[in-house]
């Protein structure tokens, strides 16, 4: 039955009617798997078209989809991409569709799922993906996009975040104009917390006498959790280890900064206004031992100093006046842009005008492909390759989309740095804000993870070249307790003119003590938290392999990985078939942005263990458990023989 | 606190204590000439214990003047400072910070080593009591091999004895106490009425330590400490002492 349960009346106008809407998603330690399940029923005497269509984020990887329809259950499987796609055109479904189709103006994707229903018809979705949360400005945010389409008479959405280091705060922020005040339950624990969003009817209606829903937004869940020791948090469970890594209370190292804005034509209007805001707050918050300059271009390139000019107020002000008075124009010169700051950057290296102890960062924003000087995208990355001098790390914000997204990842991987989509609408201004932010504070540099112990393998990027405050490091990797009982970590890094060495111990008994205690707790997550960082950096790799086997290598490790561990990515596909398997869908990863979004901060690189400096002194693995922290201490009477002495 | 200076030339352990109030800050190694000091501030118990409340160092701060670097240590925090710029690691942490010639060394809730160019080295012990005590707080203790060359005039409560006292011990008899024998101890031109007793090396285990036997100086170290232990108290945690 599906009217008068709730005692709250739906119209008859909803000839399809959405039963239940349920979203239920768990945090473990970071990794987060969140399924979305719609049960809907076509009450109209007319076949109906009934639509799944929901947001995930990009980046997430789906790992399971299953559909019913009056009885008759497809289930999904991955399949490599091309082979998917030959079972597919064996037996396509009649009047069912599927597909990824990725949105252009968010930072999320759109699972679509169409079935033709009979009259009568009850079907029932479900979707399950998988994502990573990365720690962005001192927290993590969950998203759950939550788009009904219509009043579902149960709408019931929960969120656990589950969190061995213990929550430090958490919150959800309204993201509705206070139409949902008071409907989010939060119950928050030491090391777990519970966000239960479930409204009525009545109150998901835009207003008291609505059919729309007003539930067509975010669900957010803002966290951070606490940080004991600045070594970080090792994880050990099921055969994997994870390294959350993001220490606090140092001072930033002083940085030099180069932003590189592209000012040609197609910037003129919303998007230049947009940066010009940004670009000003950005100036504003540079701190007095920071160095910048500005480079502007479009067919030509100008600067607005030739060299690296302190942080001053004055000269704050003049290069605000100077972003003010651009008017884009022209065309794109990117390659000589970047070589012209390069050559700023590298000019003042070798004068010994920098601080031996500073970070060197260029930050790119463009918004289109070159179409002037060197048009050749891999002659552009081979000029900057062979230019920059290593300490620079370079960043690249494409904005909007016709700008070639996949090659500004790739020009900054390649050199120590990241690329960020800034979608161009009325809030770039925030979206480069936000970016800018990240990156402002850097902390540490050369940061290496050690695993010394052949118990190790399989380890994911372990070497970056800068921490900046604010984030988190993620390293992850496979562990044999048959081999070692014990998990260290070393963790080398340089802040300002100071060497850094830092060890951590995983405790191994107790997460799986904690988790066994928490029925949401997913058991699988260090595996899945590895799994989703190897596959991620493969995909990044696999762009700038230097060679077509090279590339092929990366691409078998990708394949396999991504069918082992049951994922969409940019190659698989999921196959949607019933139990006969006479009716099938695909739905695969869409083609641009194949190494899009995987949310990181850092691209770093692997390496082997190295040997520790030589000034370190590393402590001795204990063999035994640590002493209790904490144990009282006993105070006895001093035995006879002992001779104490006036005031001790 | 509880002092204990090991006379290596002499081969005795010779003891004393300085009983004072809270936050009162002594000056324990002053030598302006190397450029290091090493000052001790002391923390209460949470309260008296038979009418008397304890002290304890509960902050020690070092400075190392030609490497412009103060380390301040209490039982929570080690804070290191150079030039503008500070860093801080917690007991919590496992860590070696190298800054130029000055390296520290913290080993989890146990110990922080202080080690200038591979020749001088200090070590701190932590303290860590069951936090419910009625009265015992957290507390450091310091540990300063007598091997780190300072120069002729370090001073201070400990730096003073880093140029190492000519004392000799007689006439070994019962004491009041028949199990606390005393002794006579020439030093500096003065006899004074010693008594033996064991006193505590930490370094070993940070709660039952290590008996060491002394030869304990009453009065708050009085004749074997130049002046009076009033004359080491500092203003600040980083004062050189100016000794009258």
């Amino acid at each position: 039955s599906v009217s008068g349960e709730s005692g709250e009346a739906m119209e008859d106008v909803d000839q399809v009617t959405l039963y239940s809407y349920k979203v239920q998603s768990t945090v473990t330690s970071r990794m987060a798997t969140t399924m979305i399940q719609s049960k809907v029923v076509n009450n109209s005497p007319q076949p109906q078209n009934v639509v799944f269509d929901v947001q995930i984020p990009k980046g997430a990887f789906i790992s399971n989809f299953s559909m019913t329809v009056d009885g008759t259950t497809f289930t999904g499987s991955i399949k490599e991409k091309t082979f998917g796609r030959a079972l597919y055109s064996q037996a396509k479904a009649k009047g069912k569709t599927a597909g990824l189709v990725r949105s252009r103006a968010l930072d999320m994707e759109n699972f679509k799922t169409e079935v033709n229903a009979l009259p009568g018809a009850k079907v029932q979705f479900e979707l399950h993906y998988q994502e990573a949360k990365w720690r962005k400005l001192g927290s993590y945010e969950h998203r759950l996009h939550l788009q009904p389409g219509r009043l579902a008479r149960h709408l019931e959405v929960d969120v656990w975040i589950i969190e061995p280091q213990g929550l430090k705060f958490l919150h959800v922020p309204d993201t509705s104009d206070g139409h949902f005040d008071g409907v989010p339950v939060i119950s928050k624990g030491h090391q777990k917390a519970h966000v239960s969003f479930k409204p009525t009817v009545a109150q998901q209606r835009k207003c008291s006498n609505c059919s729309e829903t007003a539930v067509d937004g975010e669900l957010v869940v803002v966290y951070d959790v606490h940080r004991e020791e600045k070594a970080g948090e090792l994880e050990v469970f099921n055969g994997y280890f994870v390294h959350f890594f993001a220490p606090e209370n140092m001072d930033p190292i002083p940085k030099n900064i180069l932003f590189v804005i592209d000012v040609s034509g197609s910037m003129w209007g919303v998007k230049m206004k947009q940066t010009v805001e940004a670009m000003k707050t950005i100036l504003d918050d540079l701190r007095t031992d920071d160095q910048f300059s500005v480079v502007d271009f479009n067919h030509n390139v100008r600067t607005w100093r030739n060299d690296l000019v302190s942080a001053t107020k004055t000269q704050i002000t003049d290069a605000k006046e100077y972003i003010e008075k651009i008017q884009p124009s022209g065309g794109t010169n990117i390659n000589e842009a970047l070589l012209r700051a390069i050559f700023i950057l590298n000019e003042a290296n070798n004068l010994g005008l920098l601080d031996p102890n500073s970070v060197s960062l260029i930050i790119l924003v463009s918004d289109g492909d070159p179409t002037v000087g060197e048009l050749k995208l891999s002659k552009i990355q081979k000029n900057v390759k062979q230019n920059i001098q290593d300490n620079i790390s370079l960043f690249s914000l494409g904005i909007g989309f016709d700008v070639d997204y996949d090659f500004l990842k790739r020009l900054s991987n390649d050199n120590r740095g990241i690329a960020q989509r800034i979608y161009g609408n009325q809030d770039t201004s925030t979206q480069l804000k936000k970016f800018y932010n990240q990156v402002s504070t850097p902390l540490l540099q050369d940061v290496q993870f050690n695993y010394p112990h052949t118990s190790v393998t399989d380890v994911t990027q372990n070497s970056f070249h800068n921490y900046f405050g604010g984030s988190e490091i993620v390293v992850a990797g496979k562990f044999d307790p048959k081999k070692s009982e014990q998990l260290k970590s070393i963790i080398t890094a340089t802040s300002a003119n100071t060497e850094l060495v830092l060890e951590t111990l995983a405790q191994m008994d107790d997460l799986e003590d904690f988790l066994s205690k928490d029925k949401h707790a997913d058991p699988d997550f260090t595996r899945k938290l590895w799994a989703y960082l190897t596959i991620n950096q493969l995909l990044a790799e696999r762009s700038l392999a230097p060679t077509a086997a090279a590339k092929r290598k990366i691409t078998k490790t990708i394949l396999q990985m991504s069918l082992e561990h049951h994922v969409v990515t940019p190659l698989t596909a999921m196959v949607i078939e019933n139990e006969a398997g006479d009716e099938r869908m695909l739905a695969d990863a869409p083609p641009q942005d194949h190494s899009c979004c995987s949310g990181a901060l850092y691209y770093g690189s692997k390496i082997a263990p190295s040997s520790l400096p030589s000034w370190v002194s590393p402590s001795p693995t204990p063999k035994t458990p640590m002493p209790a922290i904490g144990a009282p201490v006993i105070e006895t009477t001093p035995p006879p023989h002992v001779m104490r002495v006036e005031n001790d | 606190p509880h002092f204990i200076i090991y006379l290596p030339k002499s081969q005795e352990n010779i003891c004393f204590n300085i009983d004072s109030e809270p936050g009162k800050i002594l000056n324990l190694v002053s030598d302006p000439e190397s450029g290091i000091l090493v000052n001790g501030q002391l923390v209460g118990a949470k309260k008296p214990k038979n009418e008397k409340l304890s002290t304890y160092f509960g902050k020690l701060g070092f400075y190392f003047q030609h490497e412009d670097m103060k380390i301040e240590i209490s039982t929570e925090t080690i804070t290191m400072s150079r030039d503008s710029r500070t860093s801080i690691l917690s007991w919590s942490d496992t860590a070696q910070v190298l800054s130029q010639r000055v390296l520290v060394s913290v080993k989890r809730e146990k110990t922080v080593t202080i080690t200038l160019d591979k020749e001088m080295s200090f070590s701190v012990l932590l303290h860590r009591v069951w936090k419910k005590h009625p009265t015992n707080v957290d507390f450091l203790g310091i540990y300063i091999p007598p091997t780190n060359k300072f120069s002729t005039n370090a001073h201070g409560l400990i730096g003073q004895f880093m140029h190492e006292p000519k004392i000799r011990i007689f006439n070994e008899r019962p004491g009041k106490d028949p199990e606390k024998p005393e002794a006579s101890m020439e030093v500096k031109g003065q006899n004074l009425v010693v008594t033996r007793g064991l006193q505590k090396d930490y370094r070993t285990d940070t709660v039952l330590g290590t008996d060491v036997p002394c030869w304990f100086v009453h009065n708050s170290g009085k004749g074997f400490i130049d002046g009076h232990y009033k004359n080491y108290f500092v203003p600040q945690l980083y004062s050189f002492l100016k000794w009258p």
